[in-house]
This record gives C-alpha cells, structure tokens and sequence, in this order.
C-alpha cells in the first residue's frame, strides 16, 4: 500500500509513433521511461514479442507513464505457475 | 518416456514419419526451468550440424557453460531479470542463476517432447524401457523462465521474444496463470507473436480440474493440452487384517514389510490439531504413529510432503487416500517409506475398517509396472475443463495426450519427490500434470512440422485435432476418472492426439494472421488492445461483421443463454472453411448430436476437392430452444469421403 512500492510493469509501446528524434525505439523506450522516473531501469526490452519493454515502477509512476505518447499501454505483470 | 510412444502408435507407425534428416531440421523451445544437460536424453549422437538458420546462444552462468550445449540441446538460455527485482538477488547457493534445472520439472519436458532415445530407463526399476522423446531427432532449446520463487510475465515474455529471433518451431510452455483477457496475458501475447512466425504454440491446459471453467491458456492462436492416462499402472495393494485388499498404486522402492502385518492408525486420530488428517508438518503424534501403518487424507499438502511427515514421526507406512476433489484417480509417487495411494471409495472402506476395528492392521505389497491396463486413456481428473472462461465460443481443451505417471529425464540436483530431505538422485523421474502433456504435443507437433513444413500451425493443430479418437476400440467413449462416465469435449477437446492419424488428416481447417485480428474485432477490443496482442495498428473495419463464430477453428462451442429468446428457440450459425491437404474427393458431412433440444443442420452437404490447397466453406446451423441452465448438449461434425474422417467435436451449453 506504500506510495512509494515499485512494481514491474510490462509496457507496450506504438512502434510507428517514434518521433523521428529517436535513431533506435530502445532510446525512445528509456526517454519515455526517465521522463517519469530518474531511477527507474529498463528490465527487457522486447522485440518479437510485443514492441516495448518492462521495468519496476510505482504505481504514480506507471500512470504517468501512460498517459505519454506512444505508450499504448502500462500493465502490471502477472505471476505464472508450472502445471 | 517410455510406454507413450508405443501408446501413441510411434514405434508401430514409425514408417509413416518423416526421415529423420526433416526432423533434425526442427527445433523445439521450451520455457520452464531449465535443463540438466549431463541427462542421457540430450545426448547427440547421430545427430548432424545444428540447423543454419539457428540463432539461439547456451548461456554461461552458474554451473553451466557453452560447453554444456551440443548438437542435441543447441540452446539454453535462461532470465531472471523480471523474478530478481521482485524477490531480490538470486541465491546461487541454492539456485542455478543459468539454465541449469534445478527443479527436474525442465529436464522432464524437454526430454518428453524431443529428448533422444535412451535405453535401460526406469525409476528405481519403475516404468523400465527405452526412454525417448516424442521427435528424438529434433533439436531442444530451452528457455528458463521459472524459479523457486516462480515464473513472472516479464521474464516468459522475454524468453519468448528470444526464442521467436532464435528461429525455433514449436514452442512448449506448461505454466499457466489463471485466466486473464488475452491482452494482460504475456503467454498469449507472445503465442500470438510466435504463431504470426510460424511457430506453433502448445500449452498445457491446468491441473485445476475436475471444475468447470477452470482452464488455462485458452487463445485460439495455441494449441491446448489436457491429461489423460496411459495404459500402465504401478499397483501397489493395500491388505487389511480383516482381509480385504484395496487397490493403490506407488512407486516405492526399498525395504517393505513382506507378509508382515502392521498396525494402523487414522491420522485424524494420531494428531491433536484439526486437520491432522491430512498428515502436514509436525502435526503427527509420534507416540501414536510409530512402528504404524498411517493413513492421510490426500489435500492441502505435497502428496510426497505427508510422506515425508509420517516417516519423521516414526510412522512404518503410509496410505493415501483420496477425497471427493480428486475421486478415484490414482498418482503414483517415489515415496520417501512405503507408501501407496488410493481412491475415495477405497479410502472409505478402509477408514471403515480402522474405526471398526479395535486393533486394525494392515500391510502394503508392492507390485510393480503392470501394463495393458483398460480402459485407456482416461481423462485425468486434475486436467482443467472447459468451457472456456474467456471466449466461450472457443472449445478448450483442444486434445488430450499422455499426462499421467510419466517417466522422463530428471535434474540431478535434487531426488524425485523434490524434497530437500530426499537424497536419491535418480537420471528419470516419474509424474503427473497437463504440463507432461503438453510436451508430448509440442514433440508430435514438431514431427508433423517435418513431416509439412508448409503448413501453418492452426494447420497442425487442425491435423491433430481431427484425428483425434473419442472412443476406444470397443467402441465406447473415453472415460473421465472424475466422474467415472464418459468424458464430454470440456474435458477431452477433440479427443485424444493420433499422432500417424494427423500426418495424413485429408482436410485441415486453417488460420492466419488475418483471422486472428477479426476474432480481435469480434471480441470488440479496442485498438489499443489489439495493440497490445498484435502489435500493430489495426482498426477494424466498422462496414464489416466480425462473428467469435466464424473463426475457422476445428470445433464447435455453442454457448446460449437461457433467456436469449422470447420465442424460446435460438438459431445460431457459424462458418467454416476446409483446405484439401490430401487428394481430390468428395467429402460427405454427417452429424451426430444426442439432443432433442438442439437441431444442426449443414450447408452444403457436400465438398469436392480437386485440387491440392483448395478451400471449401460450409455453414453450421444450430437451432436451440430455450433450456435450464447448465444444460449441456455434446456431439460432432464429421467430413468424409471413405478414406479420411475430418471430425470437429460439438459442446453445447447454456447458462
């Protein structure tokens, strides 16, 4: 319940609205990401899978983040089991 | 694992399969906990240079190096990045931070879907055979992604983001996590992804069963496995004093008690907390179990666990029985004593018995690996069952395959319960879940895969799911051991996998990209959310109709609801288009429903193909009136033309 509790969140990124600044989406993820927090890191970023990447956020921080542009959406990850 | 592929006609059919110089061309990822390389299962001999179009990497960390890859498992990768910010540091006194399996659950998945042959397997003499994979020439790529503390999203969707740019085939992934909207699930959106490339994605469908509603991984871009049984047992019987012998089965190996009768004792009554039944740590009175026979009551704890609890205690033996929630299905266990376990009405007659008695006893014999046991496959209660909780009009399961006592590679870290108490090590390891299921597909898969490298994945799928059988060979339905009646397409999907059927299906009901984003549409997500599954903007188009009953999948889920209509009938339609995979024919439709509250009616009647590739749509008219609800309806829809029968399985509900 702390404000200040970090979670990782999976963000998923418009591809095709990279401002033409950006040379490579990995700069832009990590641009996007400081411009909410100074301390949070890019845990993956991902390629084939989804465009986008993860890191650890607080919850202030994940909606933030949301509403920039280009970020088509901020979730946070789930735990998974083995069957 | 050994019986299966005699079980699945592998070794009888082996003619029909690929060469295996297509098969050596295929590369199975698989995420789970890694691998324990030094097993004989990932031995490469004969296996030729690793497929050019390989990209993957054998990762270095903790006890694990390049070296540890070879032509058999030629990647091991393993991410942790996601589980260390949650739970901090890994401990690598106790964890691999590599690919290495720590686990043994890794090892024994890799090794079902494409481990190489391996004579003389067994555990403790159990389940003895040649051990092999299900494509013993395709290649392994393993992807770590679970831990002690467990599997987290952003490490899964990291491992598959790298086995999609490693250029594997088929991805096998038996974990699941519960039932979220496809969008918030990384498993599905990077199965979508996966299956865009050509990747075909099995999945295990849950041990949550036998409840409704209780599957995993249901997008209809992967290819759900339920668990069935095989036709090999490990009985192990339990003798009374008052004479009677009870059925159990176990894979104890050590010194029993030949002919020698022991006291037995309740554990409900050897416990002073309340749920002492069910034989949790230090729970036991040690006085009032020692030199026992003890009997537990199956739940809440590791089945091995209580064990464990019992030989601590002084207890001599254990019987384990079963409860209402998993009825009379039986799973054998390496019991640290011996030990065997029974069925709720077994458990029943024999708690009768030791509260009858004054001076109960009893005794356990050993019997070892019977085969030939029927009927077989039975669906496995714990399997999870539809109908699907997310898109109802998708049946899930798909199919059902081996998922019962199954032997396979082991990790040499730890013994085969998994306790830390447990010092055997053991190079196979016997157990149970739809996560030993889905391996078998994913194996299956990859021979199809060789055998048709042109065909899509929902093509593949299509292949085993249409030739899969829903009876056995007398002619009666398979059964569900939870019930002890004949299991519905909840429980077995299309049925059990045929696997030299579906090389050769005649017609195949295929999908592609296209299809999957106008289910997106019908499921009326918005454009972010199909963002986030397809990555991609795509809008749908307002001017078209997109229907969850026109994706051409091979089976058919009917959910109505009970006040649908006021005139108390319901007519549904759903479209369907079949591709010639085989020769030119003409192929009949037949249906079979047991309802009198639903009529089905097909058009046209009948499809000739002429050529190869050739595609031919049909519609599906189902009828309903108004009925209670939980009312089910089962059948289904079978293509012929003499030679190939192209069946699709019917569920119909209400609720």
């Amino acid at each position: 319940s702390s404000p200040e509790k970090k979670r990782t969140y999976i963000v998923h990124m418009a591809k095709s609205q990279m401002p033409a600044s950006f040379d490579d989406h990995t700069r832009w993820y990590d641009s996007s990401l400081k411009s909410v927090s100074d301390s949070a890191e890019l845990l993956y970023t991902y390629t084939n899978a989804i465009h986008g990447f993860s890191t650890r956020l607080t919850p202030e921080e994940a909606e933030l983040l949301g509403n920039l542009p280009g970020i088509v959406s901020v979730l946070p990850e789930l735990k998974y089991e083995l069957h | 694992t050994t019986r299966t592929p005699e079980f699945l006609g592998l070794e009888k059919s082996a003619d029909l399969f690929p060469e295996s110089d297509s098969v050596s061309e295929v590369i199975v990822g698989v995420l789970d906990t890694g691998v324990w390389p030094e097993s004989k299962s990932f031995d490469h001999t004969g296996l030729g240079p690793v497929p050019s179009n390989w990209r993957g990497e054998c990762e270095f960390g903790t006890n694990f190096s390049s070296s540890n890859c070879n032509r058999k498992l030629i990647g091991a990768r393993y991410f942790s990045r996601g589980y260390e910010a949650v739970l901090g540091p890994i401990d690598e006194s106790t964890e691999s931070k590599s690919p290495r399996d720590d686990d043994g659950h890794g090892t024994h998945t890799a090794s079902t879907a494409a481990g190489s042959a391996v004579s003389g397997a067994s555990l403790f003499g159990y389940a003895s055979g040649k051990a092999r994979g299900m494509a013993t020439r395709a290649r392994v790529a393993v992807y770590k992604v679970c831990w002690i503390g467990g599997c987290f999203s952003s490490d899964i969707l990291a491992a598959i983001d790298k086995a999609i740019g490693d250029n594997v085939n088929v991805l096998s992934m038996s974990l699941g996590g519960g039932t979220s909207d496809y969008y918030r699930d990384s498993v599905a959106i990077g199965a979508f992804a996966a299956a865009e490339k050509g990747i075909l994605v099995s999945c295990s469908a849950g041990n949550a069963g036998p409840s409704p509603y209780s599957l995993s991984n249901v997008a209809p871009w992967i290819t759900t496995v339920g668990a069935g049984t095989l036709d090999r047992d490990f009985p192990a019987y339990v003798s009374l004093g008052n004479g009677l012998n009870i059925s159990g089965v176990s894979l104890y190996r050590g010194d029993a008690f030949p002919n020698k009768m022991l006291p037995f004792v309740y554990a409900g009554n050897a416990s002073n907390a309340t749920n002492g039944n069910l034989c949790m740590i230090d729970t036991l009175i040690p006085e009032k179990v020692s030199g026992k026979i003890v009997l537990c009551d199956r739940g809440v704890s590791a089945r091995v666990q209580k064990g464990a609890v019992v030989k601590a205690a002084g207890g001599a033996g254990m019987v384990l029985a079963n409860t209402a929630a998993n009825g009379e299905e039986l799973v054998a266990d390496a019991h640290l004593l011996p030990a065997t376990a029974v069925g709720q009405k077994s458990g029943d007659v024999i708690k009768s018995y030791l509260f009858s008695d004054p001076n109960p006893t009893a005794t356990i014999l050993f019997e070892g690996t019977k085969v030939g046991i029927e009927p077989s496959p039975v669906v496995a209660a714990f399997s999870s069952r539809g109908p699907n909780s997310i898109t109802p009009e998708i049946l899930k399961p798909d199919v059902i395959a081996p998922g019962v006592n199954i032997i396979a590679g082991w990790s040499g870290s730890l013994g085969p319960t998994g306790l830390s108490t447990d010092m055997r090590r053991v190079g196979f390891n016997i157990i149970s879940g739809t996560s030993m299921s889905c391996p078998h597909v994913s194996g299956l898969a990859a021979l199809l895969k060789a055998a048709h490298p042109q065909w899509s994945p929902a093509a593949l799928r299509s292949a085993l799911m249409t030739t899969a059988y829903t009876q056995y060979k007398n002619g009666q339905s398979i059964q569900d051991v939870a019930s002890g009646r004949p299991s519905t397409p909840f429980d077995h999907g299309a049925g059990h996998v045929d696997p030299a059927a579906a090389l050769n299906p005649g017609l195949v009901y295929d999908l592609d990209v296209a299809d999957y984003l106008g289910f997106l549409c019908a499921l009326n997500y918005t454009s972010a959310q199909i963002n986030m599954v397809a990555r991609r903007n795509f809008t749908c188009d307002p001017a078209k109709k997109y229907s969850l009953t026109d994706l051409n999948y091979p089976s058919f889920s009917v959910p109505l609801q009970t006040a649908q209509s006021d005139s108390g009938s319901t007519v549904l339609k759903y479209s369907r288009t079949l591709t010639n995979v085989g020769s030119p024919g003409t192929y009949k439709v037949s249906v079979n429903l047991k309802s009198e509250a639903v009529k089905v009616s097909v058009e046209p009647k009948s499809l000739s193909f002429s050529e190869l590739n050739e595609k031919k749509s049909y519609t599906v008219t189902f009828t309903a009136n108004l009925m209670p609800s939980n009312t089910v309806s089962f059948g289904h829809i079978e293509w012929s033309e003499g030679t190939h029968v192209v069946r699709s399985p019917i569920a119909i509900s209400w609720t």
